[in-house]
């Protein structure tokens, strides 16, 4: 089956694209055949790999609101076993727009469910908000949702309302959604406030934290302006590593399904 | 006149919160009446200034969808000259709620209009999105918006749509909306790309941008677990120093008022 985690935290800045798009990179580098889908209007997926939308391109926004079959809207990106939903500015309108649709929060899982191309995995980023575009993301994902959380204090805040959302989305709208993962970025070891709330979070999150702790790292941040993920851009860096280590566990984890 | 500013910025982890909550805390130590109002539903100024909402406590929300007065909602802080209306996660339906609102962009502003209580200056926070909640703050911005810009590269590729909102806001709903200030934040030293991001937005707003730029300081981020701002939490740190810079200004701009 194709497995569909999507990437979610309304906190801003947390490292949501980040993850995205070095898990879908690292796993389709593994063989395996990758579809990411960009669901956040500011598209720092889409850019982050180099990927230019032509004048009259066809992005998720056609999806949602114009019922445009997915299939049609995917780009190829330069690794041969990624391939991308690509997102635009247009994209916020949705929001608006989907309001009075029926169903409206199945639209993005009604679309996965019709393409033809067969997908190993699917990972799908989503905006800093918990609001239609995020909540069709967390309808869509099959097998969860990964949460990056800053090792900041500030990002321990909006994990409670999180949580809340995510078991309003399970009883409602997806019996499946369960937490695949919670990754902790970000890390400056320089602070003893990193290690206290890496700490408060595997005794919130025992089984879903994942080992792997992603370090603040210079390169991850330079990756998007080459239009690069990290294993391109810098494969030895920390930032590197440590994705690499974090997809051998996510791997794993997904055997199960 | 009471000087009222946003703060703004959809890209999310940009520094809108610290940014809001340290000018807010240092214009007030300078003897000036100052509100900070939180119309993010992460309520992040809320707990960065240790404010802890009653158990029926009124919020930003109350005003907003059940037209409460915003003088019954403004609570103190540990500071005599700083007073907060604070916000709750509640916050976050009111972008649903206020859909079908006549005039749903000007609610702010009116509930502003109204308050008894003489402030010299108002600062708003808003949260990582261009939806109702942030026109709103946006429209209420008698003095203009200022821009946190992070020193990466993922920052610089929102702001030509926030530009977009900010024009389309001044033709239609707050002919004064100008851009007070852009602030780079986070400015890490150790890579080129920051000073490239920094000398790019230089360009693009060579009247606009501060001269002051925001180094990454660890200071900053443990501030907010403190329930401090920088100036009581490490006054002289390198985040304090400049912020207290941008504070200074700052109130050189707000002279013309
Ligand atoms: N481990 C890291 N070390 C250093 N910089 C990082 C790291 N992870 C992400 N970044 C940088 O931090 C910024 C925020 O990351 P990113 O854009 O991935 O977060 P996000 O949660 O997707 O943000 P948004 O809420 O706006 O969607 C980006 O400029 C990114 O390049
Ligand atoms: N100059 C700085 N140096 C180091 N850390 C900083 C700096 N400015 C902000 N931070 C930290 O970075 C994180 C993001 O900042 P902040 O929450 O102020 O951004 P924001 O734009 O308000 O985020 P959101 O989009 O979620 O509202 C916070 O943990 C904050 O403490
Ligand atoms: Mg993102
Ligand atoms: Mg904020």
């Amino acid at each position: 089956p194709t497995i569909i985690y999507s990437i979610a935290n309304q906190k801003g800045g947390v490292g949501k694209t980040t993850t995205a798009v070095n898990l879908a990179a690292l796993v389709s580098a593994q063989n395996k055949r990758v579809l990411i889908i960009d669901s956040d209007p500011q598209a720092n997926a889409t850019s982050s790999l180099g990927v230019k939308l032509p004048e009259n391109g066809l992005t998720l926004y056609d999806v949602l609101v114009n019922k445009h079959p997915l299939d049609e809207v995917i780009q190829p990106t330069y690794r041969p076993q990624l391939f991308i939903v690509p997102s635009s500015p247009d994209l916020a309108a949705a929001e608006v727009e989907m309001v009075r649709f029926l169903a409206r929060e199945l639209v993005l899982k009604k679309a996965i469910e019709a393409i033809s191309t067969k997908f190993d995995f699917i990972f799908i980023d989503t905006p800093p908000s918990l609001g239609v575009l995020t909540i069709n993301a967390l309808t869509a994902a099959r097998h969860g949702v990964i949460i990056p959380v800053q090792s900041e204090y500030l990002a321990l805040e909006g994990l409670g309302h999180l949580l809340n959302t995510i078991r309003l989305i399970r009883d409602n709208l997806n019996a499946h959604l369960q937490i695949a993962g919670v990754l902790m970025t970000m890390f400056d070891s320089r602070t003893k406030l990193a290690t206290q709330v890496v700490n408060e979070v595997r005794i919130y999150f025992p089984e879903e934290t994942f080992e792997t702790v992603v370090p603040r790292n210079i390169r991850l941040s330079e990756a998007p302006s080459h239009g690069e993920d990290i294993l391109t851009y810098a494969p030895n860096s920390p930032g590197s590593m440590s994705y690499q280590a974090v997809t051998k566990e996510l791997l794993k984890r997904s055997e199960k399904f």
